[in-house]
């Protein structure tokens, strides 16, 4: 049985063609910091919990990816954030959803798995509760980026298509028309 | 969407997932990330689920208890079992996307049926594993 961090930064329309080197280096060096760090809580005798919610949080305050920090607009122009969280040797289990003054929602996630009776809260219920229990809330703007917003105005622009996260941003990178969200390459 | 699983030095799994749903989605739609079961499982007896992709195919094919079901009640291994889900299950309803897992063994699985998918793995003491591309 060998202790291991796996992440993910999600998926969608990734291509060597459509990525430039130096951003395609800047997520490679995203992930793999997460990764060593998750690898040094599990190293320190730290419990899955602990590595999985940190790692997450990490990929939270990266504007590279679309959770926290980064995360896509909606088609009225605000964030909305989900995470949950399991612990497999309880089942015990935590999730918000519909959130956008929570800096880290996984850390509400967590939140709620450990201190309430309950699994999942939605929208002013999970801020208040995350308020309550002493939770870093920020304004809505904090998870912007210009990047997202453009890839928001570019899919509005285009038929008012629902594009996935990553599918966003090889729309912006070319210019063209919003991918067919059904194209795979698989 | 991001994710992280885990198995612990006690022999513990965990499973995270995180997002900001999808560009231009509709005010309160609400994806396959804070469903449990859906986009987020994890139990000892089995594995550790986190998934990533078009939420609502996910949701109905309850894609990461589905990979613990797989192993728990048909014996398959990890690596059938989420490539069932994903290649197989969630592909045949039009979905699109990926998860990560790992067992009670120790045993990973990143499979996506998408163009890409950022992904990294680390055991303790090696060195971490990285991919974008397939």
């Amino acid at each position: 049985m060998k202790p291991v961090i796996v992440i993910h930064g999600g998926a969608g329309a990734l291509s060597r063609t459509a990525m430039d080197s130096e951003k395609e280096q800047r997520y490679r060096a995203a992930l793999q910091a997460i990764v060593t760090r998750g690898q040094e809580i599990l190293a320190a005798n730290g419990s899955a919990l602990d590595a999985v919610t940190e790692a997450v949080r990490l990929l939270e305050e990266c504007p590279l990816f679309n959770a926290g920090k980064g995360a896509v607009f909606t088609h009225r122009g605000t964030h909305e954030l989900d995470a949950s969280i399991m612990d497999g040797r309880s089942l015990d289990a935590g999730a918000i959803a519909g959130v956008n003054h929570i800096r880290n929602p996984i850390l509400a996630a967590r939140t709620v798995l450990e201190r309430s009776p309950h699994v999942m809260f939605t929208a002013e219920g999970a801020e208040t509760f995350a308020r309550e229990q002493g939770l870093e809330m920020v304004e809505p703007d904090f998870f912007s980026t210009d990047e997202r917003y453009q890839q928001l105005l570019k899919a509005q622009a285009g038929n008012d298509k629902i594009l996935l996260d990553h599918d966003g941003e090889r729309q912006t990178q070319q210019g063209a028309d919003p991918l067919d969200p059904d194209r795979k390459f698989g | 969407t991001v994710g992280a699983v885990a198995l612990d030095a006690a022999g513990n799994l965990a499973a995270a997932t995180s997002t900001g749903g999808m560009t231009n989605k509709r005010a309160g739609r609400v994806g396959d990330s804070p469903i449990i079961g859906a986009g987020c499982y994890a139990n000892n007896r089995t594995v550790a689920v986190s998934c990533t992709g078009t939420g609502e195919v996910f949701m109905r094919t309850v894609a990461a208890y589905d990979v613990s079901a797989l192993m728990e009640y048909a014996n398959l291994p990890l690596s059938q079992a989420a490539d069932k889900v994903v290649m197989e299950k969630v592909l045949a309803l039009g979905g699109s996307g990926g998860l990560i897992a790992v067992d009670h063994q120790g045993n990973i699985a990143l499979p996506f049926n998408s163009e890409g998918m950022y992904r990294g793995y680390g055991y303790v003491g090696k060195e971490a594993v990285v991919g974008i591309y397939r």
